[in-house]
């Protein structure tokens, strides 16, 4: 199965 | 202070209304420039990005930058008790522990305010790059609505796939499966029924359909819905709010470990 990916592990903190 | 008057009240109710299921309580954070909230889901798989410009509102007033810390659900409370057609006003003093709501009735014969308690809430700002997205399908917000609702019957996820001959929406599980394709449609004789895809080059991913389901309270906010995606990065869901601003969702796809 496809593994969900949190937000934060695309988008890094501002 | 921070001042804001919206004429179309119910169009803060509508955007509440959307996010509180995702997002239980959150930091909306006031600038000259406008009114904005950034929070993610209590799981951090999917971003809410609302952003009402200041011009938007008919009167507008923020002295100094400030982040006010609500509970949705509360808020929705308060909102609940607006008419649908009431004039909104938040206010709050720079160094106060709440925020004050004020509906005024069209016909000027009722006003009521409301006081919600300010919480404090740490949360995490994400920076949302800019991105060249593969495909961009904007369809009619009802039809995100029903296509979301459709496969939810039938599996947990989504497949997501763009190419020349439309975006097709997969999904299987014990029932067995779907397909749904939607194909570019600029001729249609409402313009509320038109669909439009940008096709960079071909895209496919894989979403929790619960989540984009949650993303579809927005419907009441606009007639129509984008979604953006490019390959191996979270699909962009925009519901553009008319003349103020938009509600964005980010959600992260399933890759394969």
């Amino acid at each position: 199965d496809d593994k969900q990916r949190t937000i934060s592990s695309f988008f890094a903190s501002a | 202070m921070f001042e804001a008057r919206l004429v179309q009240g119910n169009l803060l109710k509508k955007v509440v209304d959307a996010v509180k299921d995702l997002v239980t309580d959150a930091n909306f954070d006031c600038s000259s420039s406008g009114f904005t909230l950034q929070a993610m889901d209590n799981s951090h798989v999917s971003l809410v990005s609302l952003s009402l410009r200041s011009d938007g509102f008919e009167h507008f007033r923020c002295d100094r930058n400030m982040s006010m810390g609500m509970s949705l659900g509360n808020l929705a409370k308060i909102l609940k008790c607006a008419g649908n057609d009431d004039i909104v006003t938040m206010k709050a003093a720079d160094d106060g522990d709440t925020v004050t709501f004020m509906f005024e009735s069209p016909k000027e014969d009722r006003v009521s305010d409301f006081e919600l308690k300010l919480m404090d809430i740490d949360s995490e700002h994400l920076g949302i790059p800019d991105t060249d997205y593969a495909a961009t399908v904007t369809l009619p917000a009802a039809e995100y609505q029903r296509i979301c609702r459709d496969l939810s019957s039938i599996g947990d996820t989504v497949v997501i796939s763009a190419t020349k001959d439309g975006v097709k929406f997969s999904s299987s599980g014990d029932v067995g499966t779907a397909n749904i394709t939607v194909r570019q449609n600029t001729t249609a004789d409402k313009k509320e029924e038109q669909v439009s895809i940008d096709l960079k080059e071909p895209v496919a991913l894989t979403f929790a359909l619960r989540y984009l389901n949650s993303f579809a309270k927005a419907t009441p906010l606009a007639s129509h819905v984008s979604l953006s995606m490019a390959r191996d990065l979270p699909v962009m869901v925009d519901y553009q709010i008319s003349d103020m601003g938009h509600l964005r969702f980010y959600l992260a796809p399933k890759i394969e470990d």
